[in-house]
Order: C-alpha cells, then structure tokens, then sequence
C-alpha cells in the first residue's frame, strides 16, 4: 500500500482502493488545503470522494472538476489523481495557482463512478457504464452521461437499456449522478464546471443536446482555443475545439449541458490525448505527459474563470 | 473475467457523408456486438471500433465492399489488457 505520496506511482494505473487510501495520503499531508469529502455512495454502496481545496472563507465561488464518469478511460482518473497532487504540491509556490486558491475553491471528484470502475478492473475492461440493474431487462448500467436533466432523453442517447449510451429510466435516476447534482445545487456558488473523458482529444463546450449555439458561445469558445495553445505548447498534442453537437455529435442528457443550464457559465468537457495506437487503453507510461499537458490547460481554465467573476 | 482474445480495434477514416452514413448502419446492427470507442460523425474524425473476432471477417468485408479505408489500430485487444495488467500487479509488488 503506498503509504506516502512522495513514492506514490502517479505514472501507473490504481485499483480503486489504492487511489482512495491515497487520497488520506494527502490530505494527511496537506491538512490546511485539503479536505476529502463524502457526497454519498455509489449504487453498489461505495463511497464517493470529493477533494476540496480550499484556503478558507465560506461558500466561496469555486471550480468543479470530474474525472472517470465512464469507468473504462482509465486515463481520465489517473489525470485526476496526478493534478491533485499538483494542485497540493504547487500551492504556494506558483502564483497563479496560488492566486486562484486564495478567491476560489476546487472540488475534484476523481472516480466519479466507482462501481463501474472496479468492475473495469475485475470482470470487464470495456465496462463504462454504471453498474444499477435495469427493470425488464437482463442488461446492466446506465450511460451517466446521458443521464443529467438537460434535453435528457433526446438524440444521441438510447431508450434500450443494451445500448452503451443507455440513458437511464429518467433524468437523474443514477445515483451517481444524483450525488453531483445535490452537491452542485446545494453549495449553489459554482462558478465553473469541467468533466474529463478519454479519448479524442477535443476540448469542449455546451451544448450537446442542440446544436443551436449558448449565450456564451463566443466566449466560450475562445477561452478553450487559448486553453488547447497551452496545452499544446507541452508536447504538440492537437485538440479540435467546438460545441458537443459541432464538433462530434447531438448528445443528449449530458453533464456540462445540465451544469451550464443550471447557470454554471464556464462548463467544459476535455477528451483526453489519443495517440491514434492504443484508444482508451492507453499505457501507463502516458499518464504524466497526458495530465501534465492537461494541467496547462486546466490552469488557464481556472484563471479565466477567477479573472472574470459573475 | 470478460476475455477480448482475438477482438480488433480497427481505426476508419470516412472520405464521404455517405461512407459515415454506411457506418451508422454498421453501428445500428445489434447482432454485431460492435463496440464503438469514436462514432461515425464527420470526415474530420476518426471512427474506432473494437470488433470481436467472430465478425472481423464480416465486418472487414462490409468495409472492403464500400471501399472504406480501415487499418487495425490494435491487432488483439487481449493481448493489449494483459500487457496492462502485468504492468499493474509489477507496479503493486
């Protein structure tokens, strides 16, 4: 068991356990920045993580950031594990990040679907959806990101509970999902709101369920091309940019949807580096560059949002 | 455990709207059990799909037949997972 960040393996990928002991680690070792908090637990009963960073005051305006919501791209919650770190182990030392914790709070849900993870790691490396039964039928899961109330249940999700973008009985039947939307309306002070997927590189924004652009289209859109230039600045990954519907397809039921029309402005959605060889099994010699080119873009995210309050 | 012993994961690069129509009509047959990892939605992207080896064959020709250019991104995802998970149980010891 890794007993100390300081040998921790950010650059392999984690049983849940592991990363969840881990998370003790480190808040263990930065008790005035970091708090872990339990938003309720997943179907099969397992705990739900979030990690707060925060340097004080109330409520503060704050950043949410979920990771992993389709179990199988097991890059997205090694992501979330190393830009943790990141975050605890740069406070005070880079102004920027600093600057930001000193106005606004960070939450980060790292798994934010537990159950589909360990079943990812033990019976089925392709699992990414939930893992809740379904009445009627013999297939398992619902696709959590077809699940948030925001055109739920219009194109580009499935009625038929086989189907890997199944999207559940009705809005926020997941429990999983439930958890992140009691949190989000009961702090009511979110400011921004980021989900990271693998893979395709491509750094989103609303909407999904339509295809008709937001209110901030404009500058949303031109907050994620300076985000991808940092990003790419690291190692030349190229990410596209554009609207859910533009840039892949109409999805409907998604989160940065449902967050963006509950007022969170600055809703993003990342899908991670593809290297064109491996898909969503990426090695694990990927992880560090995929997360530390991924921070850059992060980092740019959060000092928009801190620079422009609203 | 679920096994994926000789499944492919094969990357198609759609040169038309209507080669990414024949590819919706690939995604739609149930009985196939293919598992789209990026669907087919414009030329500008890359379609991946992991196919299990009882219909590479089929699906390989469905491709051929249309002319649309394919190539295997990941020639036996078993074999891939089982690198993983050797790199996994190394690093936990």
């Amino acid at each position: 068991r890794q007993r100390k960040t300081g040998n921790f393996d950010f650059g392999a990928y984690h049983p849940l356990e592991t990363i969840y002991s881990w998370m003790d680690t480190l808040v263990a070792q930065h008790p005035n920045l970091v708090t872990k908090l339990e938003i309720g637990k997943s179907y099969e009963k397992r705990p739900m993580y979030v990690l707060k960073f925060s340097t004080g005051g109330t409520n503060r305006p704050a950043i949410w950031m979920d990771l992993g919501i389709h179990s199988r791209e097991w890059v997205s919650q090694a992501t979330g594990v190393w830009t943790a770190n990141k975050i605890a182990t740069d406070y005070g030392t880079d102004a920027s990040l600093t600057s930001v914790l000193k106005t606004m709070d960070i939450y980060m849900l790292i798994v934010a679907n537990p159950d589909g993870y360990v079943f990812s790691h033990t019976k089925d490396r392709m699992w990414r959806k939930t893992r809740s039964s379904n009445s009627g039928s013999v297939c398992v899961g619902t696709d959590p990101n077809r699940n948030w109330d925001a055109g739920f249940g219009g194109p580009g999700s499935s009625t038929y509970p086989c189907s890997e973008t199944y999207q559940g009985p009705f809005a926020h039947s997941e429990i999983e999902v439930k958890n992140i939307v009691n949190l989000i309306q009961s702090h009511g002070n979110f400011k921004s709101f980021i989900s990271v997927h693998a893979y395709s590189q491509l750094l989103m924004y609303p909407y999904g369920y339509t295809c008709r652009g937001s209110a901030d289209q404009a500058e949303l859109d031109s907050v994620a091309r300076a985000a991808v230039q940092k990003l790419t600045s690291l190692y030349g990954t190229r990410y596209k940019v554009g609207s859910i519907c533009n840039i892949i397809y109409q999805a409907s039921g998604g989160s940065i949807d449902w967050s963006y029309d509950v007022g969170i402005k600055y809703s993003f959605a990342f899908e991670l580096r593809d290297t064109g060889r491996y898909g969503f099994i990426l090695p694990a010699n990927q992880i560090i560059p995929t997360a530390s080119e991924t921070w850059l873009a992060l980092k740019h995210i959060m000092e928009y949002v801190r620079d422009h309050p609203y | 455990e679920r096994l994926f012993t000789g499944d492919q994961v094969i990357r198609v690069d759609a040169q038309s709207e209507e080669q990414i129509k024949l590819l919706q009509i690939l995604e739609s047959e149930e009985e196939w059990n293919l598992d789209f990892w990026r669907h087919p939605v414009s030329t500008e992207l890359p379609v991946d799909v992991r196919v299990p080896r009882s219909h590479l064959g089929a699906v390989k020709e469905y491709l051929n037949a249309h002319s649309i250019p394919f190539t295997v991104m990941i020639d036996d995802v078993q074999e891939l997972l089982d690198q993983e998970k050797a790199e996994m149980r190394e690093n936990h010891i």
